[in-house]
């Protein structure tokens, strides 16, 4: 199903994407994402920032995405997207 | 920690600042840059230095689009980023942001700095909590240390320091390390080399002090070990050089921040240096949630600085920073740890770099890059009271391998 619709999903989504968690997002266009490929980011996420891991978009989760922060990516060659290799 | 993949090839690295963020002097902007750059070189051989011309890393305050196609977003969000090695190290700060220095307001420039420094070494994102190279702005820490973590970090990339400077290289600043200074006791050291380890080299613990010194416990007394022996005027009674503290310790281990933690049955006690840190002895259930009373020894690893207690066939990891400490994946066997034997008396870092664990008269060198023991001739395991405690004549059944040592 389509989650960048849901209150905060879409914001959630480019965070995701500009940090490593997903695959580019276009701001500016609806895109359609296997659910649980953005539950697994937001997993990661969680994994990654020592959150509770709901795989949710929770209060603290999304109080954790508005921390400042750096800019460069959590996520650097993973190799997710090379795993038939 | 996380390792990006590039390193630079050369230890000398040049800098310059070609623009300065608007509310700060370029003096003040220049004398925080190199702080941050000193916490990296405290570590390391690493040395930088402000040039004009072509150099190394190049840092810029810049605001929203500024031609790398990463804008900057204004204050709050994004703080700052820089590019790893393989991409030229630069490290752009958003000049929107309320830089400061020394300041509870705004955003504390040296601490940033030092973090994207780090990516400019090579270094990812940890997921360390405690360590600078977590990826969130904590606020300002005028306390603030390195993590073992960070620290773990770039000596993997540089290898550790081998001058002798102090660790912050930055000593005027009052920023850097900031451990606390052992309450350590003046120990003298005069006659003759105690030789009753050499009869019945077994014993208790063994651990690193936070002034470097490395003790064995055994029953009510302690030694203090020499690079290859054991000093003399010991053995000395635990009751005297850790007042408080019982004897018939399971295990101890000094943490990073400076404080030794001692363990016995279901009880734990905690030191600063030789003086007892608060109200103890506390149930290890209170202060170490998830580790299990009666345990065989604990240490800090050096692979992750992570704590690591052993009961049995079983080890669980400890990470304070976490919520739970230790995670529902464990107990995990032993087995795991290639090459070291269940129902272990003692385990530790030494000075070298190695962890070393022991059970009854011998001892395990174990390879943290190779995780496994280490495949050497003599074999591990090998005599305690040989390799360790500088006897020539261990008794029978003791000497392991040791024999070839010829």
């Amino acid at each position: 199903g389509a989650v960048s619709s849901a209150p905060g999903g879409s914001s959630a989504m480019l965070y995701l994407s500009q940090y490593g968690y997903l695959g580019p997002v276009k701001a500016n266009s609806s895109q359609l994402l296997d659910e649980s490929s953005f539950r697994k980011a937001v997993e990661d996420f969680q994994s990654f920032a020592g959150l509770t891991v709901t795989g949710e978009l929770d209060d603290q989760t999304m109080e954790t995405m508005q921390l400042p922060r750096c800019g460069v990516k959590d996520k650097v060659g993973t190799g997710d997207n090379r795993a038939k290799r | 920690y996380a390792l990006q993949g590039s390193r630079w090839k050369v230890k000398n690295l040049s800098y310059k600042i070609s623009k300065y963020p608007p509310k700060l002097k370029r003096k003040e902007v220049d004398a925080e840059v190199q702080r941050a750059f000193n916490v990296w070189s405290g570590y390391t051989d690493l040395s930088f230095t402000p040039k004009s011309g072509q150099v190394h890393i190049e840092i810029r305050f810049e605001t929203g689009e500024h031609g790398d196609g990463d804008p900057f977003d204004g204050p709050g969000g994004t703080l700052a980023h820089a590019y790893f090695p393989v991409f030229g190290g630069d490290a752009h700060f958003d000049a929107s942001e309320s830089w400061s220095i020394n300041s509870y307001r705004g955003t504390n420039l040296f601490q940033v700095a030092a973090h994207e420094f780090g990516h400019s070494l090579g270094l990812s994102h940890s997921d360390v909590r405690s360590a600078l190279m977590a990826p969130f702005y904590r606020g300002y820490d005028p306390a603030f240390s390195l993590d073992q973590d960070d620290v773990s970090g770039i000596q993997a990339l540089y290898g550790k320091k081998t001058t002798k400077s102090a660790p912050s290289g930055d000593d005027d600043a009052g920023v850097g390390e900031s451990q606390d200074v052992p309450n350590t006791v003046n120990e003298p050291e005069s006659g003759s080399r105690d030789t009753s380890l050499c009869q019945d080299p077994t014993f208790d613990t063994i651990f690193n002090s936070a002034d470097g010194f490395t003790y064995i416990f055994k029953g009510s007394k302690y030694w203090r070990l020499t690079e290859e022996s054991i000093a003399p005027g010991y053995p000395k009674m635990i009751s005297e050089g850790w007042p408080g503290l019982v004897g018939n310790i399971d295990a101890a281990f000094t943490y990073k921040n400076g404080k030794s933690y001692f363990f016995k049955g279901s009880k734990y006690w905690r030191y600063k240096g030789r003086k007892m840190d608060g109200d103890y002895p506390k149930d290890i259930s209170e202060g170490f949630t998830g580790i299990p009373n009666d345990i065989d020894t604990a240490m800090v690893w050096s692979g992750n600085g992570k704590i690591y207690f052993f009961k049995g066939t079983k080890f669980w990891r400890f990470d304070p920073s976490q919520r739970p400490p230790v995670k529902s994946t464990y107990p995990k066997l032993i087995s795991n740890w290639e090459g070291v034997p269940d129902s272990l008396s003692a385990a530790f870092q030494w000075t070298n770099g190695y962890t070393y664990f022991y059970k009854d008269a011998t001892y395990y060198r174990f390879n943290d890059r190779a995780f496994s023991v280490d495949q050497t001739n003599p074999a591990f395991p090998r005599s305690t009271a040989y390799w360790w405690f500088g006897c020539q004549d261990a008794p029978s059944g003791t000497v392991g391998t040791s024999e070839s040592r010829g």
